[in-house]
């Protein structure tokens, strides 16, 4: 599954 | 957020202090590898390029800016503050960049999500900042006396990104569809790095003696 990922993680 | 995260955030934050403290108040930076401040400069850098185009949240773009601006200050001090960079320990300091650099390149444009600039560099960034710590850890291992600044800034990277370990597993627990393998994996390479200089860390501060590794 390809997941649009939030990039919240520093 | 979870409290690991914000953990793991805090410990991050708490080391880029120990190591500026030791800069500003001793005025030395001995046993500190200017290498590997300069790949986590680069690792910033490179994961940080959505800075002005997409905005999480107050907190997230204030790390971001404290980071970079740290983790650039820190070069700076090494490379031409009068005073700071007598102490830097340029012969000892060998790790080249470019055998760190050029394979988590390689390995960025072969394995990540998506091919697009963007995403490739922010690949970049993890793989580098896995391996990112080497140089430190050689300088550590050849200098004799690590002082107790260095022993604390050291523990306290190594530690932000153990508790990142214990933020992904929540966040696997609790989130539908939390997966992200590269940070995943890389970050498990990074943490392990870490492994032998958390052993000889704990041993020293159990017997309440020197932190020295050994040779």
């Amino acid at each position: 599954v390809k997941h649009d990922f939030v990039k919240d993680e520093l | 957020m979870n409290i690991f995260r914000l953990t793991a955030d805090m410990t991050h934050l708490m080391s880029v202090i120990v190591l500026l403290l030791k800069i500003h108040t001793i005025k030395s930076c001995a046993g500190i590898s200017l290498k590997t401040q300069e790949l986590y400069a680069i690792v910033f850098t490179c994961r940080y390029l959505d800075i002005f185009t997409d905005f999480i949240s107050f907190y997230n773009t204030i790390m971001k800016v404290i980071f970079l601006w740290t983790s650039f200050s820190i070069v700076w001090y090494m490379r031409y503050h009068k005073i700071v960079r007598r102490s830097y320990d340029k012969d000892q300091d060998t790790f080249r960049h470019v055998f760190l650099m050029l394979p988590c390149l390689v390995l960025a444009l072969l394995i990540n999500e998506r091919f697009t600039f963007k995403e490739v560099m922010w690949t970049f960034s993890f793989y580098l900042e896995a391996v990112a710590i080497l140089p430190q850890l050689v300088l550590l291992q050849r200098t004799r006396n690590i002082d107790n600044l260095t022993g604390q800034y050291i523990f306290l990277l190594g530690a932000y990104r153990a508790l990142y370990i214990l933020n992904w597993i929540y966040r696997y627990v609790t989130e539908p569809n939390y997966v992200h393998w590269i940070p995943w994996m890389s970050g498990l390479v990074q943490t392990l790095l870490y492994g032998d200089f958390f052993y000889y860390y704990f041993l020293s501060w159990k017997n309440n003696v020197k932190l020295q590794l050994p040779a």
